[in-house]
């Protein structure tokens, strides 16, 4: 049921995913969530996850090797998903010393193995950065789970996020965002197997209820 | 240099791609 209607492959399952601003101010912790996907728990009559030829992507990320498209082409097909993001910029927080920039993400999956996460900030569909992290299971619930608690943000993202909130209009943000993308490669350590991708893409939220998102499995047809 | 892109308007893309969720 999960691997039609939610970022998961035959092998590995996206459980949680945030990226985040967190501060203290009078001895409270204040977080501000700028994308956050939650846990769900679907069923046989949630509708199945609609579908983007990934052709129509493939520019949006490296074309170079180790790209979306080399990716692809080695499979397996149903690890590839894309999330469109609508992010939530509406954060009052104040930047400078004592603000901390994170993301937090949740995986569930069913072999005793290493993961590698890969996350690729592109612009203009090139590589401006890439972070690569190492992920060990723990056998919880009789699931392997898999987490990258509070990982630091780069300094390329923490700028990026606050010339973004400082444009003026939210459709400018919007023309920079069509042109910023991340992919995220979770693969098998030893292997190199490809458990998940997932292409992000953005938009800047106009909803008084905070992040939101679509997610699409990515197909070739 | 940067390539100049197709915009992503013009792609081939699902219509609930342009449409922000009232809620998640």
């Amino acid at each position: 049921v999960w691997q039609d209607r939610t970022i998961a492959s035959a092998k590995l399952r996206l459980l949680e995913y945030s990226a985040f601003l967190e501060t203290q101010r009078d001895r409270e912790t204040y977080k501000h969530l700028f994308v956050h996907i939650g846990p769900s728990n679907p069923g046989y009559n949630d509708p199945v996850l609609e579908s983007i030829d990934v052709r129509q992507i493939y520019d949006k990320f490296s074309e170079k090797k180790g790209g979306l498209k080399e990716l692809y082409e080695k499979g397996p097909h149903n690890a590839f998903f894309l999330v469109k993001f609508w992010a939530d910029l509406s954060s009052d927080i104040e930047e400078g010393s004592g603000v901390f920039y994170g993301v937090s993400s949740q995986y569930s999956g069913t072999e005793n193995i290493t993961i590698s996460v890969s996350t690729k900030v592109c612009s203009f569909g090139k590589q401006v950065v890439e972070k690569v992290e190492t992920e060990y299971a723990h056998m919880e619930g009789g699931k392997y789970v898999f987490r990258i608690h509070r990982s630091p943000m780069c300094e390329y993202m923490i700028n990026f996020i606050h010339k973004l909130k400082h444009l003026p209009e939210k459709y400018m943000m919007n023309s920079v965002l069509e042109n910023f993308t991340i992919l995220q490669v979770v693969s098998n350590r030893e292997t190199q197997e490809t458990l998940l991708c997932i292409a992000f893409v953005f938009e800047v939220s106009t909803s008084e209820h905070g992040a939101q998102y679509h997610v699409y499995r990515l197909v070739n047809d | 240099c940067a390539v100049e892109q197709v915009p992503m308007r013009k792609r081939q893309l699902p219509a609930s791609f342009w449409e922000e969720p009232k809620l998640t």
